[in-house]
């Protein structure tokens, strides 16, 4: 998957619809203090299925809602759209994952699962070499969250298998927050075999 | 699945060792797993001896060495299992002008195959990179976006 | 001893909000003691609000304001009971500019009265220093240290 | 006490006798990563008497001292030297502060030391206003320390005492490691509340 373009409406203190096009190379993102850097990088990560209010410098996921200043009111959702390019190796990846995933269930439950009746699925969401995925992901007020896949709603649980085993789903080594760098030395020597693992 | 991650840790060793050496401009990296009787369990020790130095504690080592030597560890993983594309947050802030450069000119010969997306205060990462957006606050608490003019040398 | 913590608490919180304030070029800071029944035991909360964004939860601040925030803390604390001298360890490192700016202002006004020693990778904090001492190895391993001419604008 | 000069021999890696020398107002260290900056700050905290190994980055005290390049042998012992000028706040504290631990002690143990009793040990001393204080501590590779004031043996202890309450003791907010600042605010409200409590 390579990144196209981001859209944050009203999440942390991205009030407005904002959108930011990426393309091959380096994307570099400046600008002063407390500006809305790592917010950008935050919502990215919560697009991809962050669950983790801590990992987003929260103490509950709401808190991610723009919350308002003294001249805008506040939000009363917040969303995210993440569209990617799925790239040759993703969908032979996507199948290959599947095929593993399906043989440890076989052997952990003695079932015989065969593919043909999972891939349905994935080919309803039609991901074909060249296409766009778009991954949409909304948090209301009262609590309520929606997600959608190129448009259509699914579970979450959809969104974090897509990236599972990438190093950008739930153990990341793609994705280094602000400050990470500083405890990667200090953190466990079993921390670290995490990461390989993922990896592995 | 032993053996898989015997193998994936092979080859990050030897990536760690690389890019560490890359980063460095010289230099020893690498990484050893701790008691090795039981791969399963055991944790996984990092070795590091900058260009000159002799081999000490990785605690010893100064900021800007542990922010470069974490940076070998974290790009070395990435190299064996690549994602489709890589954050970076400020991860320059402790570093000095030449390892800033041994830095983005590894990120650059990546950024052939990987995108890259990183954020910077610093001038050098900032010439570095093939385009550039600028956050601001333009009405207060409320973050905007400007596309930057990137003027390459 | 009770009422020499409190008396120093109030001392300590009007020094933070003056100094969050002149750090941040305006926003509002304060201390608060938690559970304040039980004075002898509650632990301190910190309450920021940089210039012009709402009152939140301390953790959504950026990297740079909580610096900042850090920073107003400890002058605070120094400014009620100021030690002799204050070491600074690459404070500066997550601050861009015009924070910069303001906080080697601070240090200037409160340096008539105080020692400082700072460490630093950042060019304006080293034009607002006095004296500056470099540090190089030029002999690969072993320190040296040279003194930096510095000519002041 | 105002800092006025600092040497250092065989600390980490300053192998080769080093002089700094201070002044009024702000004085700046610069230099590439790991040239030995923070190794000057370690340093003197360490004269300061800092105990704790795991606070100057190190697994054990005997870290600290140099351990030898391919050009250049390891040290035997490391040795920092700390002048300080004394202000004329600091003799009427000293004595406050002793007159103070002098109570607590007589509260405690319904005891009734008088100061007249321990004077002598700080007219040895002879701080007097406007004189240098010099603090040396040495460690040898077998382990053993020595602690000089002024030139003359004396306990660790004396030299920790010098500094307790000033910021400079076991909690410091007078000095600010590299690092630290980052994480103040996540810290625990209590540790705060200590930062406090020092300076009070
Ligand atoms: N829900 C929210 N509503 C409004 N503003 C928010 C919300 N959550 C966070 N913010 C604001 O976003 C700002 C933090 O932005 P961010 O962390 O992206 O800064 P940054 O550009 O990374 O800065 P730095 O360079 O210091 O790291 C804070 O000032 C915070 O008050
Ligand atoms: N006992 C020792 N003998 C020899 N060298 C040592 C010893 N202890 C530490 N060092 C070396 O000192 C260096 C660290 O120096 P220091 O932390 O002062 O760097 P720094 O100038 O603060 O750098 P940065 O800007 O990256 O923070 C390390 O390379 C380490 O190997
Ligand atoms: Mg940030
Ligand atoms: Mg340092």
């Amino acid at each position: 998957f390579k990144l196209q373009r981001l859209e944050i409406t009203g999440f942390k203190s991205f009030a407005n619809h904002t959108e930011i096009i990426f393309d091959d190379g380096i994307t570099a993102i400046v600008g002063p203090n407390g500006c809305g850097k790592s917010n950008i990088f935050e919502a990215i990560c919560w697009a991809l299925g962050e669950q983790r209010a801590k990992l987003l410098r929260s103490n509950e996921m709401q808190d991610i809602i723009f919350q308002g200043t003294n001249s805008h009111p506040p939000a009363s959702m917040a969303e995210v759209t993440l569209h990617l390019l799925s790239t040759k190796n993703d969908i032979s990846e996507e199948i290959e994952k599947f095929d593993e995933s399906i043989q440890k269930l076989n052997e952990r439950n003695d079932s015989n699962i065969e593919r043909k009746s999972w891939k349905p699925y994935f080919q309803n969401l039609q991901i074909s070499e060249g296409e766009t995925v778009s991954i949409t992901r909304r948090l209301f007020r009262s609590g309520e969250s929606e997600y959608l896949l190129n448009g259509k709603p699914c579970r979450l649980r959809d969104i974090q298998d897509l990236f599972s085993g990438t190093g950008l789903g739930n153990v990341r080594y793609a994705i280094i927050e602000q400050g990470y760098i500083g405890q990667i030395l200090s953190a466990k020597p079993s921390e670290r075999r995490a990461l390989i693992e993922e990896a592995a | 699945s032993k053996e898989r991650f015997i193998k994936a840790f092979e080859i990050i060793n030897s990536n760690f060792t690389k890019l560490f050496s890359d980063l460095f401009g010289g230099g020893t990296g690498e990484l050893r797993l701790i008691e090795t009787d039981e791969i399963l369990e055991s944790g996984i020790e990092i070795i590091a001896q900058p260009p000159g130095k002799r081999l000490q504690n990785v605690l010893l080592l100064s900021g800007g060495e542990k922010a470069m030597t974490a940076i070998a560890l974290m790009l070395a993983i990435f190299e064996f299992q690549p994602s489709p594309f890589c954050i970076l947050d400020e991860v320059d802030a402790p570093l000095d002008d030449s390892n800033i450069s041994r830095f983005i000119e590894k990120l650059r010969q990546m950024a052939s195959e990987i995108q890259f997306l990183i954020i910077t205060h610093n001038k050098k990462t900032m010439e570095a990179a093939d385009r550039l957006y600028g956050v601001t606050m333009q009405e207060k608490g409320v973050s905007k976006i400007v596309s930057v003019d990137l003027k390459r040398i």
